[in-house]
């Protein structure tokens, strides 16, 4: 043993790496899972014609103030937009024309708003797709840990090699591996019949193995 | 017949050990690259929070300015009265015709409701609220009030998932540095020897 302290061994591949499936999985949950509908419309975002018109569509069922929208298509509602009071009250214009300014004013902090909200719901999608990205990555490693309750195994093991000579189940020209990664399931795979001597043999088996066990254990 | 002896079996369980903690390593690589991003796309979403509170106060101050304002014109509204009510009982009707066309030309459905529902709008509404721009004031107070519930749901994801992601990058696998040393101290230890270094067990 030459770790000077004993009680600080490294931590196990289960212990390592088991907690992080559930804590992938809760983080993608969260933010995929949540119940209000996304992506959020923007109203005060430029709107396609169409667009427009559903949402007028939508406020004239409503409560009918999108009907008010089409005031400027009335000569006599126009009217009363320019109406001019302040004959008796000198006050009105100014009044109206602070109103305007600072509608004006409101709607484009609005508008901005939106625009960030917009940019901040794009970080949204941005983490969602990197947490998609790392459950993908990293998943079968935590699955894997997840698995494994012993300690004394190789990464992988090797249990039959079988070719056709030896099992006329497997086909001419082909050898089938049964092994097991970790603690998993045995996986069988067959492969093109090389020398079981070439690096490359259990290079393409190890492979397709985990090729395997990856698109079981995909999220 | 056994084709293959044990010893081959576990020579072919060590070369494919190999290739296996290889494909692990690179796991990990790539786990570390996109914690990297996801910790940069989270510092770009705090500065995007703060422009977010500043234009939130600008929206807000403007939009306290525009009701005390209509307020104040609310106050003065008998002024033009008379020549404000002639003028609306002409637009209504205008308006409503208008409406409905649009609505049976683009909405298409229930219109019979919607139209007595408008007629009785029309009737409640003060030709004030056109004076005023009481529509584009309610629909500003409409955007408010969704914008709000926006951020905050967005807010509220993004605090389950940093809790989460914080508690998963705190641990020891994600603050040691490099990657390879810390797979070479799985080879130390007398008890996980075989995972990481198989070899050696076979040489002892």
């Amino acid at each position: 043993n030459i770790m000077p302290f004993p009680m600080f061994r490294p931590p196990h591949f289960q212990d390592m790496f088991q907690p992080f499936f559930d804590m992938i999985s809760q983080a993608q949950q969260a933010m995929d899972g949540h119940p209000h509908r996304l992506p959020y419309e923007f109203p005060m975002a430029e709107f396609t014609a169409d667009h427009d018109n559903r949402s007028v569509c939508k406020e004239i069922r409503h409560n009918s103030t999108g009907c008010l929208r089409m005031k400027d298509q009335c000569e006599k509602c126009q009217e009363i937009l320019s109406v001019d009071c302040s004959a008796s009250d000198p006050s009105q214009n100014q009044l109206r024309q602070e109103l305007n300014s600072s509608l004006q004013l409101a709607e484009k902090f609005s508008k901005l708003y939106d625009d960030l909200l917009q940019s901040y719901q794009q970080k949204m999608l941005n983490t969602s797709f990197l947490l998609k990205q790392l459950n993908e990555q990293f998943n079968w490693v935590s699955q894997l840990a997840n698995l494994t309750q012993r300690e004394e195994l190789y990464p992988l093991q090797v249990t039959t090699v079988a070719s056709h000579s030896s099992d006329s189940s497997v086909p001419t020209g082909f050898t089938r591996v049964v092994l097991k990664l970790f603690d998993s399931y045995p996986i069988m795979v067959t492969v093109p019949e090389v020398s079981w001597d070439s690096p490359m043999f259990m290079e393409t088996v190890a492979e397709k193995a985990l090729q395997e066990y990856r698109q079981k254990h995909r999220v | 017949d056994q084709a293959v002896s044990d010893r081959e079996l576990q020579e072919m369980s060590t070369e494919g050990s190999k290739y296996v903690n290889k494909e692990i390593k690179n796991a990990l690589k790539e786990v570390k690259q996109i914690k990297t991003l996801i910790e940069h796309t989270n510092d770009e979403r705090k500065s995007l929070l703060s422009s977010l509170e500043e234009a939130k106060k600008q929206k807000e101050d403007a939009l306290t300015d525009t009701k005390e304002t209509e307020m104040k014109l609310k106050a003065s509204q008998g002024v033009c009265n008379e020549s404000m009510m002639a003028l609306w009982e002409e637009c209504k009707p205008c308006l409503k015709q208008t409406c409905m066309k649009f609505y049976a030309r683009v909405c298409r459905s229930g219109s019979g409701l919607v139209g007595r529902q408008l007629e009785e709008f029309l009737n409640q509404s003060s030709p004030f609220y056109l004076w005023t721009n009481g529509d584009r004031i309610d629909s500003l107070l409409e955007n408010d009030r969704q914008q709000t519930h926006v951020l905050d749901a967005m807010e509220d994801r993004f605090k389950r998932v940093s809790s989460i992601m914080d508690e998963l990058f705190q641990d020891r696998f994600f603050t040691r540095e490099p990657l390879d040393t810390y797979f070479s101290s799985f080879g130390s230890s007398p008890r996980r020897s075989l995972y990481f270094s198989p070899k050696s067990r076979l040489a002892r």
